[in-house]
């Protein structure tokens, strides 16, 4: 464990209790695309099917336990919270997102570490990992505005993705052997994406202006 | 490698 991924686990656990708060405190998911939130969840329970394998250490199991559960208890308060769900911008959530999915596992079989079912899970998981977001920024992009506390979540995500950048060149330089093709590669990808949006989301704050994102 | 070693990242 180094700063860095310290960081980038902290931050990652932050973004949730946004995510959690703005839900609780409003009783609304307004902004919120809930395909991302299904996807998060299946990106969790894919890569964390070695839980029932190796043990790494008590962080990292607890760690593993927090990111299912709250994924499933934000989706849940979606789909089924009586108050909750009512707020839930249905037709602004339209990406097709089994499109992200298909993509994600197709390049998984084809782009793995071992052929095995465990790898090829934790690959496809990185892979939709890094596109997740998608439907949120589509979401976001389609409603104009951005509350105070979705563009915390996205940020704190993104914070996220970018010290595990840091976290990888880090122990590139420190740990003799150290690469992690797959998992940088889709890193930066995802990074990207983020980047992206605070690009614009920026420039709408500065403006004081509706966020407009390029179609 | 250790690509292929557990993965201990979350």
């Amino acid at each position: 464990m180094n700063i860095f991924r310290l960081a980038g686990d902290m931050t990652h656990l932050l973004s949730i209790l946004v995510l959690l708060l703005k839900i609780y405190a409003t009783k609304s998911c307004s902004g919120i695309s809930r395909k991302t939130q299904e996807l998060y969840a299946i990106v969790f329970m894919a890569r964390y099917l070695d839980l029932f394998t190796d043990f790494i250490s008590v962080y990292n199991t607890f760690m593993k336990l927090i990111f299912i559960a709250s994924s499933l208890a934000i989706v849940w308060c979606m789909r089924f919270h009586p108050v909750v769900r009512r707020s839930y911008d249905r037709e602004l959530d339209t990406f097709r997102y089994f499109f992200l999915v298909g993509a994600s596992f197709a390049l998984a079989l084809v782009w793995h570490d071992k052929f095995t079912l465990q790898e090829v899970f934790w690959a496809f998981s990185i892979y939709l990992e890094a596109v997740a977001i998608l439907p949120q920024l589509v979401l976001l992009q389609r409603s104009g505005n951005v509350d105070n506390l979705t563009g915390q979540y996205v940020f704190f995500l993104g914070a996220y993705r970018a010290f595990y950048i840091l976290n990888w060149i880090y122990r590139y330089m420190t740990e003799p052997r150290f690469t992690r093709w797959i998992a940088g590669i889709s890193g930066v990808v995802q990074t990207a994406l983020y980047a992206d949006f605070f690009y614009y989301y920026f420039i709408s704050w500065k403006n004081n202006s509706k966020l407009k994102l390029p179609a | 490698s250790s690509s292929t070693d557990v993965k201990d990242e979350l």
